[in-house]
């Protein structure tokens, strides 16, 4: 944030930070809930949050008497500037990943269900920073609910599928809850009955420990 | 076989099969990892559905004699670096082989010189020695500039000593230093001359290679039990300790610097930077293991969502069999679960873009570029604690989402959840390199 003022360029994933002064004076577009799948949107909302709260840190940098005590005080609010610079940097590569040529019948659509999901409800969880850094409106907010709402409809009859799609062998996966062909509750019963407290009807121990307390 | 998912899988709108070639990255890597997922899983030398009511030293053993027969397997079929590196993932089963392969050999090739590299590469390839990475202590964790241990170079004798001064300095959670390893790359401080020059890396001998006792002045054992019933406790995990321990001098890891007969403390032109590039590469590994924790107990949480039913307005079955809501078809449990999806597919991706940045970055470092190296370091170090605090609280949740069951072992969240916490707080506390971004950020 020092070194914006300069004029020295950020680079890579800070690349957005060189819009410094769009990004802290800008006002969400959104008016209705399908203006929440337009990608730039939420690139956009994301990138206002992620330097309104790097920017409000390095203002309050400055109350402090030095450099150390101020991150030292601030450190839960740093800790939070960089959880949104992080999280700016994987919905950027999800978005990024959908430009790209994806092949397959149906893929991409699915593909970008997923990362509305994962932007949305990342505005959801953490609407309180969208809030207050004014990234967006509460009528905003109120939106991005309604449509990440309806993007989990949308997913609900593809998602065993999209499981599918790891390809992992029910070696891999050891579980029972999780076995390709749904057959749970027969294999879980199976399971029990190899526990080491089954290898006997009585257990070790009754002798000891609860037929005295039974005849007493 | 009956499939009680079909009907689920009968509504899918798009392709599996090119689905799993996004996820798998490229056709190539999905047809390897999917033959030698198949291999792994059809042999019975690989079951693991045991592992919950083993031992402690029962586990220990097990996993020995799966190393033992991943590697028997990997030269009876001749497999590529690539196939057996598949192999070694779909075992499944944490063991000292992890750190060799993962760390021990990495840290030889990135380190060591290439006269040094070819010593000790052919011995470390063909499992000859057995290699543990040995940086952290008891008393710093992961804060590289407070280890203890030094390194005295003598050069009467030519040799450098690696002593333990104080009980904090003992190495302490290397995976495989406990009961198996011979060697180890041991971090110390470098003195010489009477001058300290910080942390250096050294290849140590710590057990014969005849009976596989420790050798002189070498106390070295297991840190003991670990959260989970299997989980990390199916690897040694050890505590090292040196007495005065002499090493030749050139076991000192000298690709970027390195001590003269005569003691001095000379800096080659290899750019120090690089050794970043090996943190950098680590953290990707990371990354991409967040998303294939998480990616398993959500495939978990998913499928059992499907069978599992309850309550909800009465409707009946395809057959006309009354039956109840399956919870997958709750919004609340759409809501828990769904984003975690989202987030494994989101993972996924983030990780194969930082596989590309480290290539990107070892070739500008190779070219005295430096000037990208601060980004990705605060870059790497934000993306693997964001994404592995994600993963640990998704595979928590996805126990929850399947209700009393997915507490019980043979759901497999538990021993998920137990082998993939640690990643919170390993290769860096993911609070600290959040700070680390943050300090980052306020410069730029």
């Amino acid at each position: 944030i020092s070194q914006l003022q300069t004029g020295k360029k950020p680079i890579g994933t800070t690349a957005y930070m060189a819009h410094v002064e769009h990004l802290i004076q800008c006002r969400c577009t959104v008016q209705k809930a399908e203006d929440w799948l337009n990608p730039s949107v939420i690139l956009e909302a994301f990138e206002a949050r992620a330097i309104r709260l790097s920017v409000a840190c390095a203002e309050n940098l400055t109350k402090f008497a030095t450099p150390l005590q101020g991150f030292s005080e601030l450190s839960p609010d740093l800790v939070e500037a960089a959880v949104a610079h992080c999280q700016l940097i994987v919905v950027s590569k999800f978005i990024e990943k959908l430009q790209q040529n994806i092949e397959g019948n149906g893929v991409k659509q699915q593909l970008e269900t997923l990362c509305n999901i994962y932007c949305l409800n990342l505005i959801h969880k953490h609407l309180g920073d969208f809030l207050s850094t004014g990234s967006i409106s509460p009528k905003q907010a109120s939106l991005a609910s309604d449509q990440l709402r309806s993007r989990y409809s949308k997913l609900r009859s593809n998602v065993i599928a999209l499981v599918d799609a790891f390809n992992y062998t029910d070696h891999f996966l050891g579980s029972v809850l999780g076995r390709y062909d749904g057959n749970v509750y027969p294999k879980l019963y199976e399971e029990a009955w190899k526990d080491p407290l089954n290898d006997s009807i009585v257990p070790d121990g009754y002798h000891e420990y609860i037929q005295p307390l039974l005849k007493q | 076989i009956m499939d009680h998912l079909a009907h689920e899988r009968s509504k899918a709108q798009f392709s599996v099969e090119e689905m799993k070639i996004i996820w798998a990255g490229s056709l190539h890597a999905f047809q390897v990892s999917d033959r030698i997922a198949r291999l792994v899983a059809s042999d019975p030398g690989f079951r693991k559905d045991n592992r919950a009511v083993l031992s402690r030293k029962e586990l220990f053993k097990s996993a020995l004699r799966k190393a033992a027969y991943v590697w028997k397997r990997i030269n009876e079929l001749a497999l590529s670096e690539e196939e057996a590196s598949w192999l070694r993932f779909y075992v499944d089963e944490l063991a000292y082989a992890y750190i060799h392969w993962g760390m021990f050999v990495p840290a030889i090739k990135g380190s060591a010189t290439e006269e040094q590299q070819q010593k000790w590469l052919p011995l470390a390839n063909n499992m000859q020695i057995i290699g543990t990475y040995a940086q952290t202590e008891l008393g710093h964790g992961s804060n590289v500039r407070g280890l203890e241990t030094t390194a005295t170079f003598d050069q009467e004798t030519d040799e450098f000593i690696i002593h333990s001064p104080t009980l904090t300095s003992s190495k302490w959670w290397p995976g495989g230093l406990g009961k198996v390893a011979t060697h180890a790359v041991v971090y110390a401080r470098l003195i010489t001359d009477g001058q300290d020059y910080g942390v250096h890396g050294f290849l140590v001998q710590i057990r014969s290679l005849d009976d596989h006792f420790p050798l002189p002045g070498v106390t070295v054992g297991d840190i003991g039990m670990k959260f989970g019933s299997g989980a990390f406790n199916s690897i040694d995990n050890g505590f090292l300790r040196f007495n005065h321990v002499r090493i030749p001098r050139n076991q000192m890891l000298m690709k970027v610097s390195r001590v003269t007969r005569q003691g001095k403390y000379v800096e080659s032109n290899v750019p120090k930077q690089l050794l970043y590039g090996a943190m950098v590469y680590v953290r990707q590994i990371i990354v991409a293991d967040a998303s294939i924790a998480l990616s398993r107990a959500v495939c978990i949480a998913t499928r059992y969502s499907a069978v599992r039913r309850q309550f909800g307005p009465p409707h009946e079955d395809e057959n006309g069999k009354g039956v109840e809501t399956q919870v997958i078809d709750y919004k609340t449990q759409q809501s828990r679960l769904f984003p975690l999806l989202a987030s494994a597919y989101a993972f996924r991706f983030v990780g194969e873009w930082l596989k590309w940045l480290y290539t990107d970055l070892i070739q500008k470092l190779e070219a005295n570029d430096f000037s990208t190296l601060p980004e990705a370091h605060a870059c790497t170090a934000g993306l693997k604690s964001l994404t592995t605090s994600a993963a640990a609280d998704g595979i928590k949740e996805c126990w929850k989402l399947c209700g009393g069951h997915g507490y019980l072992s043979s759901s497999g969240l538990p021993e998920l959840y137990a082998a993939f916490v640690p990643a919170c707080t390993y290769e860096g506390d993911n609070i600290v390199l959040l700070l680390q971004v943050s300090r980052f950020l306020m410069k730029t």
